[in-house]
C-alpha cells in the first residue's frame, strides 16, 4: 500500500523536524508510482504531484504524524478537493420538466444509470419518464423498457426507425401533457472521435435544452479518461459525472482524470447491477480516495 | 546523466516511457520493456532514437508471440465460451464470430447463457436473426446452465459445426459470480469432455490496469484460452494487452473493430504494436 511505501522511504531518510525538498521528492516518486497504477492520467498525475510537492516542502512534521503519516495526509486532503464537493444536487428546473441526458462511451453504463436515476427521482416524489434515445444498439429500447417495468417508471420509446432528436422532441411534448417533472433520455453509446454521433449529440441537446447533461463512465478506464471526457465536454458542455461499476476493484484514478480536465461535478457513483435502492450513491470524495491510494 | 552520446539520451527514453503509459501499458510492464531495450542497446551499440525505437517495437511484438498459439478446431462441435466483465463486448463480438464462421461456410448455433440481465437474450436474438444464424435462449430468470445444455443438444442433433455461449457480464471481484462461471463451464464440461475447446477472454481496449486482475480472475475461474479486445476503432490503444499476455499467458486472438458484424479482425502483433506507436 501507498503507507507502506512511503514509511520504507522515510524510515531510509531518518526522522527530521521539517520535510526537506529531497525527502518530499523520494515520496513523491511513490505517490506517482501509486497513482499511475490506479489509472490515474499521467499529466494529471504530474500536475497532482507538482501541488502536493508545493504543500509538503518545509512542511512542520507535526508532532502526532511520522512524515510518512503527514505526506499521506497532505495527499489524502489533496485528492479529497480534487474530486469535488459531496451531495451536488441535481437540477430542478423552475419550469418543469427537468431534462437529464445521459451520455458516454458503449458499455459505461448509461441505460442501467438512466433506470436508477429515475428510481432515485421517485423515491423523492418526482414523477420520471424515461426516453429510449438509443435506436442503433439491438434490443436496448427493450433492454430500457424492462427496466423501467421493473421500477414501475413509464418509457417513452418509438422504435428505431425515427431519429433521435425527432424522439427526444415528441418525448419532451409528451412528458409534458403527463405532468411528469423529470425527462432522463438514455443515449446509444458512442465514441468521442465518430463525428456522426457526436453531431448527433449536439442535435439532441439543441432539441432537448438538458438541465443536466451527465457523462457516465466506467471506473475501470485507463489513461483514455481524459481524452474521451474533454471531447465529451467540448460538445455538449457537461454538467456531472456517473463514475460506474465501483463495486469491482478497479481504483477508479480516472475520476480524478475526468474531474481534472472537465472540472466538472461528479455526483453520482453507480454501485452495482440492479435497479434497487443502494446501487447508486451520492458522490463522497472520501468513498474514492482510499481506492485510488490503494 | 546521459547514458548514450548523441541523440539518444534520457528524454529520449523518457518520451518513449510516457508514451507507453499513456497507452495503458503499465508502470511496472513499461519499465521491464524499456530495461530490456536499454540492454541490447547497449550491447548492440545502437546510437539512433530510431534504432532504439525499432528494437522496443520488436521486444513488444515478442511479448504478445511468445503466447501465439494456432487456432485449431478439430472436434465437432466446437463449443466456444465467451467471458469477461460487464459491457466489454461480449454479445456484441459473438455475432461477429458467428457471422465469421457462417462465411466460412460453418454452422453455428448460439447460446443465449445471459439470463440476467434486461434484454440479454433479445439482444442475442436479434443479432442471431441479423447474422442468420439460430440462437436457443429462455429468457430472463433461466438457468444459464440449462440454455447451455439445450444448446449444445441442439449443436449435437443438427450436426453443427461451432456453438457460441454467450454469458452474463460478471465483475470478476464478485466470488459468487465467478464461482457461478466455473459451475457453468463444468456443465459443459460433463456434457463433453474437451469441452469449452475455447474460452474467449473479451477485454475493452478502455481498460486500465484493472484489465490485469480480470485476466488473472476469469483464467483461473474458466481456464481462458484467448483473449478479444474489443473497441479498437476509439482512440485507446490497449496497452494492457501486454500486461495481460504475460499475466495469463495466452493469445490475443481477435480485435473488435466497430459495432457492426463485419468489425472484426484477426489480431497481428506487428499491426498492434505498430498502432500503438501511431
Ligand atoms: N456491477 C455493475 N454493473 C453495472 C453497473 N452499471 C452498469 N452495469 C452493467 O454494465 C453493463 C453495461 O450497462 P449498460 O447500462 O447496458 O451500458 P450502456 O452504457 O447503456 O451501454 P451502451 O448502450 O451499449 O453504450 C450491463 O451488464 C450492466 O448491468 C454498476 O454500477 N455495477
Ligand atoms: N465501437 C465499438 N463498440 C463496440 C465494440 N464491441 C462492442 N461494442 C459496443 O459496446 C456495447 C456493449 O456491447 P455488448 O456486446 O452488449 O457487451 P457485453 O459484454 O455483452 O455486455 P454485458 O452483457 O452487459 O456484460 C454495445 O453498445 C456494443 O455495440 C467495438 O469493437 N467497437
Ligand atoms: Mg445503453
Ligand atoms: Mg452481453
Amino acid at each position: 500500500s501507498l503507507s507502506d511505501r512511503l514509511q520504507a522511504v522515510f524510515k531510509k531518510l531518518g526522522g527530521k523536524g521539517r520535510l526537506s525538498e529531497e525527502d518530499v521528492r523520494e515520496a513523491m516518486k511513490q505517490v506517482r508510482l501509486a497513482l499511475l497504477e490506479a489509472d490515474v492520467n499521467l499529466q494529471v498525475v504530474r500536475e497532482f504531484v507538482a501541488k502536493v510537492t508545493e504543500r509538503a516542502v518545509g512542511e512542520e512534521v507535526s508532532r502526532s504524524l511520522t512524515p510518512s503519516q503527514q505526506v499521506i495526509k497532505i495527499v489524502r486532503d489533496e485528492l479529497v478537493s480534487l474530486l469535488g464537493e459531496a451531495e451536488v444536487p441535481l437540477a430542478d428546473a423552475t419550469l418543469p420538466p427537468t431534462v437529464i441526458m445521459l451520455v458516454g462511451l458503449q458499455g459505461a453504463g448509461k441505460t442501467t444509470h438512466a433506470a436508477k436515476l429515475a428510481l432515485h427521482l421517485r423515491k423523492k416524489g418526482k414523477r420520471p419518464l424515461l426516453v429510449a434515445a438509443d435506436v442503433y444498439r439491438p434490443a436496448a429500447i427493450a433492454q430500457l423498457e424492462s427496466l423501467g417495468k421493473q421500477v414501475n417508471i413509464p418509457v417513452y420509446s418509438e422504435g428505431t426507425t425515427a431519429k433521435p432528436p425527432e424522439i427526444v422532441a415528441r418525448a419532451l411534448a409528451h412528458a409534458r401533457a403527463e405532468h411528469c417533472n423529470y425527462v432522463i433520455i438514455d443515449t446509444a453509446g458512442r465514441l468521442q472521435v465518430d463525428e456522426v454521433l457526436m453531431t448527433e449529440l449536439a442535435d439532441i441537446v439543441t432539441v432537448a435544452q438538458p438541465h443536466e447533461r451527465l457523462l457516465v463512465v466506467d471506473a475501470m478506464i485507463g489513461q483514455e479518461a481524459v481524452r474521451v471526457a474533454d471531447e465529451f465536454n467540448k460538445r455538449v458542455a457537461l454538467s456531472g459525472i456517473i463514475f460506474t461499476k465501483i463495486d469491482g476493484d478497479a481504483r477508479g484514478g480516472a475520476a480524478l482524470s475526468v474531474r481534472s480536465v472537465t472540472g466538472v461535478p461528479i455526483k453520482f457513483l453507480g454501485t452495482g447491477e440492479k435497479i434497487e435502492v443502494g446501487t447508486l450513491e451520492v458522490f463522497h470524495p472520501e468513498r474514492l480516495v482510499s481506492r485510488i491510494l490503494g | 546523466a546521459a547514458l548514450f552520446g548523441g541523440a539518444l539520451n534520457a528524454q529520449v527514453w523518457d518520451d518513449l516511457e510516457d508514451l507507453l503509459v499513456q497507452a495503458d501499458v503499465g508502470v511496472n510492464t513499461t519499465t521491464e520493456l524499456v530495461k530490456r531495450v536499454k540492454e541490447r542497446v547497449r550491447r548492440a551499440g545502437v546510437k539512433e532514437p530510431a534504432e532504439a525505437q525499432q528494437m522496443l517495437h520488436e521486444e513488444m511484438v515478442k511479448i504478445l508471440m511468445d503466447q501465439d498459439v494456432p487456432l485449431s478446431q478439430t472436434t465437432k462441435p466446437h463449443v466456444v465460451l465467451v467471458v469477461g466483465v460487464n459491457g466489454a463486448g461480449k454479445t456484441t463480438l459473438i455475432a461477429k464470430l458467428a457471422h465469421r464462421y457462417l462465411d466460412k461456410n460453418q454452422k453455428v448455433v448460439l447460446a443465449a447463457g445471459d439470463t440476467f440481465r434486461a434484454a440479454a437474450s433479445e439482444q442475442l436474438e436479434t443479432w442471431g436473426a441479423r447474422v442468420g444464424v439460430p440462437v436457443v435462449s429462455r429468457g430472463q430468470g433461466g438457468d444459464p446452465g440449462a440454455v447451455v445444455y439445450d444448446a449444445m443438444d441442439v449443436a449435437t442433433s443438427t450436426d453443427c459445426d461451432v456453438v457460441i455461449i454467450d454469458t452474463a457480464g460478471r465483475l470478476h471481484a464478485k466470488v459468487n459470480l465467478m464461482q457461478e462461471l466455473t459451475k457453468l463451464r463444468n456443465i459443459i464440461r460433463r456434457k463433453m469432455p474437451d469441452a469449452p475447446h475455447e474460452v474467449i477472454l473479451v477485454i475493452d481496449a478502455t481498460t486500465g490496469q484493472n484489465g490485469v486482475l480480470q485476466a488473472k480472475a476469469f483464467a483461473a475461474a474458466s481456464d481462458v484460452t484467448a483473449v478479444a479486445i474489443t473497441k479498437m476503432d476509439g482512440t485507446a490503444k490497449g496497452g494492457i494487452a501486454f500486461a495481460i499476455a504475460q499475466e495469463i499467458q495466452r493469445p490475443v486472438r481477435y480485435v473488435g473493430t466497430g459495432e457492426k458484424m463485419t468489425d472484426l479482425a484477426l489480431f497481428d502483433a506487428t499491426t498492434f504494436v505498430d498502432a500503438l506507436f501511431a
